[in-house]
């Protein structure tokens, strides 16, 4: 006959449900040898107390034996259904209930192959996170470093425009204009200085 | 016998929690 | 139909199991096989007799108070009981371990990889969506950058221009 070993009652229990049927078993035959003990006790002590007496302790341990001899066979065959019971009955875990301990068991029964999708998944996501964080990094990187250009490019336009308004503040507009007035100006001084040269050179002579 | 039967299932009882816990340090780890 | 607590079904099979005990150890018996010491002292032997029941019926509902108390066994019925009650609903057999340690486990881990991999889905997917803004921004700025870059060249060239002219004026004041 193969045992159950009721592993699922021990872990609910925390013990197997025979064993506690064997504690009462023992618990219950003692018991039962112990009263028996103390009946036969009173009975010979109360024969002490009876002159002319012809019956023996050796014959009350004979009664003893043959009270017993029967109420242990029937202690045994009642023991054995209420065990029968306790274990169908009481100690028992119906097969359709799950502990809860276990409810995940039904909620997700994952396949080796499908357990093993599930952590290359992660470990990818995992990755990706990883990428995804680094290209943040660069990112924000590249806009701190535009920043720094901007502000660059910008003060190299504000030293433009400074030198166009001085050029304004000491009246010249716009320089290229000035520059051209100043060139043809200088030509004509050239000329007049020229002129004026000659006049001189010719006042000279005469 | 009767012991292995217990110890087995305690270790049934009680494993899988204290697995999860050192799964889910281990998640929060990475996590972090 | 309502199901009886497994507590009671306890007491009632030890009450029954008694009773029965009882009634095997009857005093009908007793006598049989005390027959000498019962024709000599009849009354002794019905005291002794309902003293033996009485006490035999006390130690085994002190062993099984005792054994509730110790185990704590009468909350760990009543849970039983509950946990019974609430599955009844289903019919078919229930999950029961496999005995292969690792396949049971990882039906334990299995939902908190599930939470992990939605968790790092939803941060890869909202780091996504961030960095496809900063990206943008990236680009903007590119393009505002070359423009600069743009404004610079031309009013470097502006002024280039206006140095080679200096540089005429300069030869033009030179001239002998």
């Amino acid at each position: 006959m193969s045992v159950n070993p009721m592993t699922y009652e021990a872990q609910f229990f925390g013990f197997t449900p025979q064993t506690c049927m064997l504690r009462i078993y023992i618990a219950f035959q003692d018991y039962l040898f112990e009263v028996m003990q103390a009946v036969e006790q009173v009975l010979v002590k109360k024969l002490d107390g009876v002159s002319n007496c012809d019956i023996s302790p050796i014959q009350i341990r004979k009664c003893t034996e043959k009270f017993l001899g029967f109420m242990k066979g029937r202690f045994d065959s009642l023991f054995g259904k209420m065990e029968q019971l306790f274990l169908q009955l009481i100690l028992h875990i119906p097969p359709n209930i799950l502990l809860p301990e276990d409810k995940f068991q039904e909620l997700h029964s994952y396949s080796e192959e499908q357990f093993q999708l599930l952590k290359e998944e992660i470990e990818q996501l995992q990755e990706k996170y990883k990428t995804e964080l680094c290209a943040k990094q660069a990112l924000l990187a590249e806009l701190e470093e535009q920043s720094v250009v901007q502000a660059r490019l910008r003060q190299t336009l504000t030293l433009f425009d400074e030198l166009i308004n001085v050029g304004r503040h000491h009246g010249t507009s716009d320089f290229r204009e000035s520059l051209v007035s100043l060139v043809q100006n200088s030509r004509k001084l050239q000329d007049l200085r020229g002129h004026i040269e000659r006049e001189g050179a010719s006042l000279e002579t005469s | 016998f009767d012991e292995i039967i217990v110890d087995i299932a305690m270790k049934r009882k009680q494993y899988p929690r204290k697995i999860l816990e050192y799964v889910i340090n281990t998640i929060k780890t990475k996590q972090e | 139909g309502t199901p009886v607590s497994r507590v009671k079904l306890l007491d009632t099979m030890v009450d029954t199991f008694l009773q029965k005990l009882v009634a095997a150890g009857s005093f009908q018996r007793f006598t049989d096989c005390y027959k000498r010491f019962y024709q000599l002292q009849p009354d002794v032997t019905q005291r002794v007799h309902d003293k033996f029941i009485t006490q035999l019926q006390t130690s085994i509902w002190e062993e099984i108070t005792e054994i509730k108390q110790e185990g704590n066994m009468e909350a760990v019925l009543n849970a039983l009981d509950q946990i019974v009650e609430e599955g009844k609903g289903r019919t078919e057999p229930a999950w029961r371990p496999s005995g292969v340690p690792e396949e049971d486990l990882r039906s334990t881990i299995v939902p908190y990889f599930l939470q992990q991999r939605d968790t790092l889905r939803r941060r890869v997917q909202r780091q996504e969506v961030e960095n496809q803004q900063l990206a943008e921004a990236v680009l903007a700025r590119r393009r505002q950058v070359e423009q600069l870059q743009l404004q610079v060249q031309a009013r470097q060239q502006a002024w280039q221009a206006l140095y080679r002219e200096q540089r005429e004026l300069v030869a033009v004041l030179r001239e002998p």
